[in-house]
């Protein structure tokens, strides 16, 4: 309906406009629509501007603020209605370390409220995981877990 | 709902069972390229109710079920179970149980089997019972490789569809 | 042609003048998240002769001048230069020179220039020269971030592009 | 022409069936036409089998197969019929160690034909470069080239 539609991108574009600046240690972001007058069908458009910067279109954006920009909008619509639980695969491929790191902080902030499953080939995101499962194919085509050892992460991984 | 564990058989690249158990907190899953990690992923949509199987990467849905490799020939049956905490949020009927086992099998003959505690089921029931309890129906559960780029450069209106979820 | 080197001043984040000398081999480009790598790569492609402002992940053309910044104010001019050795792969009316330097300029009132070692050309003079010489002309001579996963999901016909390239 | 492009399909296809077992350290790709009897409208598909596992569509493979498949046509094409010059934007991203590392020695063997300029954030890629430039921002918004020390490789960017 119009009015639960207008609550909830209230409540997302209030979130979003908190988490954006944790994530890049300042600057600022928010949703806009693109019919205010029509709400049922309005589109709605995001507006990034990283610290420091001019504000221009987010398609001027480089891979990494836009992978962090779309982060951070996730994040903020799931700290507005949390999912059980929550599956990012390689989300921080396109993200320099300092960036990793500050995802790795907000998520794990984010992870007391519910389960996340993080695929990842970054040794930072790694070591924040509480837990780690590795998969292995010794056999080429045969996926197999393994314990995992990263300092103190251990995960004996066979049932 | 928690998620307590996964058991993935025969369903892509997992030809010997495998047992995953998600704590509290962040599990991180890794490995080299095609080790199966997005595999893991695709698992669990599809125990979830998944029918499209261009949204698992296949082109049709036996693309699912272990195809065979160099040291293996192809298996005949995939199924994936979830097993769940039942943490007060879940539909009247399932209140008594502590656990609740979502299963999904599909023969290659194209026989498709839903269980929820060992039950035959209809695949309706499994449906219901994740909408139900807004468990990974959300479009912003699970983030797909490569898919996080697509909030940005999404059309105003396929953004929308985001923010309607959380109405 | 190799590129001897790129000259960039007011092209997007480049306010100050910058200037990157290529050699043989592997020349890497690092940096943090935003820094302007990418548009380093931006800089080639419309010196080159780039018309659509979409390529330059732009909106319009005018985006592509430096805007400002906390630190500083919009400038009025993009201007952005590559200087090619002659290594004898060139057209006739250029065969003399030992170098061959290509600019562009564009003014924020939408007046654009072109030059090539220092003498007024049209943009035609530029695309002809190198189309001639075969630079970067090519689909596959730039691979833009994020675009390398086309080739494999592309459809057919939009493949078949890439080896016409090469025919 | 028909011909023409009959010989370079040829020619690519030969180099590609060459090309991928290096990348990969074994398996088989090939190139094929979706219309063998319409040369002039046909398109092209990719056939990708890496090494061990079973032949299957090429959407099946993982994001690093996918961009590792890519990759390997992309220098088959090059080896054909070189550019000049050759830019690569990050196509390290999605691959893991092992196959960054064949990426950057067939790289090192092909950059002896052509100039290659390859942005990276990967310190395999960088270490195989022959000189490294720097990007940062000091004042943010403000792109500066500096000099970047990455053991034996210095470059003293300013002009
Ligand atoms: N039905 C099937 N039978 C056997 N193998 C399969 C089947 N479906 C997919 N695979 C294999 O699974 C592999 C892909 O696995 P997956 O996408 O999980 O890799 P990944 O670990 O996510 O890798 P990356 O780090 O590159 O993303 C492919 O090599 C594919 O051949
Ligand atoms: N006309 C302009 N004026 C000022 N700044 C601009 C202009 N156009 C683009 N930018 C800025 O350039 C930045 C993007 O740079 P670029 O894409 O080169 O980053 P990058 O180094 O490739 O980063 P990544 O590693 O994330 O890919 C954006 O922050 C954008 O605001
Ligand atoms: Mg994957
Ligand atoms: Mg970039």
């Amino acid at each position: 309906s119009r009015d639960r539609f207008a609550e909830a991108f209230r409540a997302v574009n209030e979130m979003f406009q908190k988490v954006f600046p944790r994530l890049f240690r300042g600057g600022e972001a928010r949703l806009e629509l693109t019919d205010e007058e029509n709400l049922l069908e309005s589109g709605v458009e995001i507006v990034s501007q990283p610290p420091g910067k001019k504000l221009q279109s987010v398609s001027l954006l480089s891979g990494g603020e836009k992978a962090l920009t779309a982060t951070a909008l996730v994040f903020a619509i799931f700290l507005i209605k949390p999912s059980p639980f929550c599956v990012l695969d390689e989300v921080d491929a396109p993200l320099d370390d300092a960036n990793v790191n500050r995802f790795n902080e907000m998520l794990r902030d984010i992870s007391k409220i519910s389960q996340f499953i993080v695929i990842t080939h970054n040794k930072l995101t790694m070591a924040e995981s509480d837990r780690l499962y590795g998969i292995t194919m010794e056999e080429p085509g045969l996926s197999k877990v393994v314990s995992v050892n990263l300092g103190s992460k251990v995960v004996v991984a066979a049932a | 709902m928690r998620i307590q564990r996964l058991e993935i058989h025969g369903f892509k690249s997992f030809a010997d069972k495998v047992v995953l158990n998600f704590g509290e907190g962040i599990s991180g899953i890794v490995g080299p390229n095609g080790c199966g990690k997005s595999n893991v992923v695709d698992a669990l949509r599809w125990c979830m109710g998944e029918m499209s199987a261009k949204q698992l990467r296949g082109r049709a849905m036996n693309d699912i079920i272990f195809a065979g490799c160099d040291s293996r020939g192809p298996l005949g049956l995939a199924e994936v179970t979830i097993t769940f905490n039942n943490d007060g949020n879940v539909p009247p009927q399932y209140a008594a149980y502590t656990e609740i086992a979502v299963t999904r099998r599909l023969h290659r003959d194209g026989t498709s089997e839903y269980l929820i505690n060992k039950t035959p089921v209809r695949l309706r029931d499994i449906t219901d019972l994740f909408l139900g309890t807004g468990v990974g129906t959300r479009a912003y559960s699970i983030i797909e490789q490569g898919r996080i780029g697509f909030i940005v450069s999404a059309r105003p209106e396929d953004r929308r569809t985001i923010i309607e979820e959380v109405a």
